[in-house]
């Protein structure tokens, strides 16, 4: 199963995180640059 | 013998004891931060919060300290990772700020706009604090500035909804986007020690003992931290699915997985939060384990390619019965033939994997509409 886990890891490599929707405790803004 | 190790395990709680009170003391940076050029928080360090009004004295510049968090990062911009990245300086000047009427320091947006268009045709130097273990580097973004054709698809297509720096982009979009975010946020993460429910929601979610930490929720629900905050979210859920955002210290990536609650509101695991549970650095992968990422991202997800390494002489070898029975037994030979073959083409296995009901690798992007 950890074998099979590696694998499913690997593709998820390259994925970001997009907080653009997410509440945050970051004030004003998002800004895109 | 044992109050030697009596003693041994006190002086290490001491230690963490010392480091926990060093990083809530007021006048001391947390040692998370301390990667960071003074001169790069001497902006914030300095602002006169401290001297402030309201009768609220903001003690712990640890809370307060910020930097431009990446909250998200185009596909072209590989070298900036959301949620962990934050920007604190540009050629090695801490990020401009400005401070409002209650003492709080602000980005400074038309400064910084202003900074990305003096370097148009130039590399600008941008300081970068991470999440992973704390630690500061540079990255050097390449500014390339617009013709005149873009400058005029800005002003028609602009976007009245989309917060404005107000000052125009005189460059080509960077592929990323930031938010003023306490440095702290960063750490709020859920460490996995164990998962105690057999075929709980934890297990049955693919959580990995030692290497996972939660780090976000759906909606952002955990932006605010706290030891009890994940307990609180998942018992709130119960019966009900929850997307939960996971990162891997070995391999060094992050993947949703959704979970189910059941009506017992528990995840099935054991979490430990706080400074002992931050995500540590990344360790450097092998050059050839890097070589062996490269070659697996570039062979395509066929079945093909499981015959593709096998030389024909090898297809029909003579194999006696007695060498089948035991690789029936699946013991040590199997073991060291699998021990042997890591690594060298798992399109085989992926295929298998493929079929079975893991979680989907990420989407395809779409090309955008734009």
């Amino acid at each position: 199963n950890m074998e099979v886990d590696r694998l499913m890891l690997d593709k998820w490599r390259q994925w970001n995180v997009d907080m653009t929707t997410w509440r945050s405790i970051g004030s004003g803004p998002i800004m895109e640059f | 013998m044992f109050r030697i190790a009596k003693n041994l395990v006190r002086t290490f709680e001491q230690s963490v004891q010392d480091t926990l009170a060093l990083s809530q003391d007021s006048g001391s940076l947390d040692a998370f931060f301390q990667s960071i050029p003074p001169n790069l928080l001497s902006a914030q360090l300095e602002s006169p919060v401290d001297a402030v009004s309201e009768g609220v004295k903001h003690t712990n510049v640890n809370e307060t300290l910020s930097g431009l968090r990446i909250v998200w990062v185009d596909e072209m911009q590989f070298q900036l990772q959301s949620f962990f990245d934050y920007i604190v300086g540009f050629n090695d000047d801490p990020v401009p700020v400005v401070n409002n009427q209650h003492g709080f320091s602000y980005p400074d947006y038309r400064r910084i706009t202003s900074i990305f268009n003096e370097h148009c045709g130039r590399t600008l130097k941008v300081n970068i604090w991470s999440a992973k273990g704390g630690t500061f580097r540079d990255e050097y973004v390449n500014v390339i500035s617009k013709d005149s054709n873009d400058l005029d698809d800005v002003s028609l297509n602009h976007d009245e909804r989309r917060p404005s720096s107000g000052e125009a982009h005189q460059f080509q979009a960077l592929g990323f986007k930031v938010q003023w975010t306490p440095l702290i946020a960063s750490t709020f993460t859920y460490h996995i020690l164990n998962v105690n429910i057999p075929d709980g929601p934890a297990q049955l979610a693919g959580l990995i003992p030692d290497e996972d930490y939660i780090i976000g929720c759906q909606d952002g629900l955990l932006a605010t931290g706290g030891e009890t905050l994940l307990q609180d979210i998942v018992r709130s859920r119960a019966n009900y699915d929850l997307v939960l955002y996971v990162y891997n210290k070995v391999s060094d990536c992050v993947r949703p997985i959704t979970v189910h609650i059941g009506p017992d509101g528990r995840l099935g695991c054991n979490v430990g939060y706080g400074f002992l549970h931050r995500i540590p650095t990344v360790k450097q992968r092998s050059q050839q384990g890097q070589q062996q990422q490269q070659e697996d991202d570039s062979v395509p997800f066929s079945a093909e390619s499981e015959t593709a390494f096998v030389p024909s002489a090898f297809t029909a070898p003579p194999v006696p019965t007695k060498k089948k029975s035991k690789n029936k037994k699946g013991s040590q030979p199997l073991a060291m033939d699998d021990y042997f073959n890591e690594g060298r083409d798992k399109s085989s296995a992926a295929a298998k994997l493929a079929e079975s009901d893991v979680t989907a690798p990420p989407p395809q992007k779409q090309p955008s509409s734009n």
